[in-house]
């Protein structure tokens, strides 16, 4: 068996655990695990305040805080902008036509039974901006 | 009998990481 690890999980958000009820912009009700790529196209066309970007994952590193983390670095939007993030390496990103993938699939789906893949440098992930971000 | 529970219900934002860069007009 696998070395058991004596380093509680920093708490995920709960809306990430399967079979969390999500909705969407129009109110239908969907699961986290069915939500597609449409689902937050659509959501966001009907927001009055937000955008979806395209995210491209230019660079993964281990975070130098602690080995639960890890640092994306993403190339945001049509004027790429460069945005990095230090989430936990569980923690899962919506990758257009494709779903949750997260730096460490296994462990997304160890602790939040999330269906997951790996999240890999050039994946273009889903985020959000504002609308009238000016 | 099996009384309902309420289920949390999350909004669709809730899970799409906010990256919004700075932008200069």
């Amino acid at each position: 068996p696998p070395p058991s690890s004596t380093v509680a999980p920093p708490a995920l958000p709960p809306y990430f655990i399967k079979g969390s009820i999500i909705q969407l912009a129009d109110g239908e009700l969907k699961r986290v695990e069915d939500l597609k790529t449409e689902d937050f196209i659509q959501s966001a066309e009907i927001s009055s305040e937000l955008k979806i970007d395209s995210s491209t994952v230019e660079r993964i590193e281990g975070s130098h805080t602690s080995p639960n983390f890890a640092v994306v670095q993403f190339s945001v939007g049509e004027h790429r902008a460069q945005v990095s993030v230090e989430v936990l390496v569980e923690y899962p990103f919506f990758v257009f036509g494709q779903g949750w993938s997260s730096c460490c699939p296994d462990r997304t789906t160890q602790l939040l039974e999330l269906p997951c893949t790996k999240l890999s440098v050039g994946d273009v992930c889903i985020s959000l901006t504002l609308k009238n971000l000016k | 009998n099996v009384e309902p529970r309420s289920v949390p219900v999350f909004p669709w934002h809730s899970l799409v990481p906010f990256l919004a860069p700075t932008q200069s007009d």
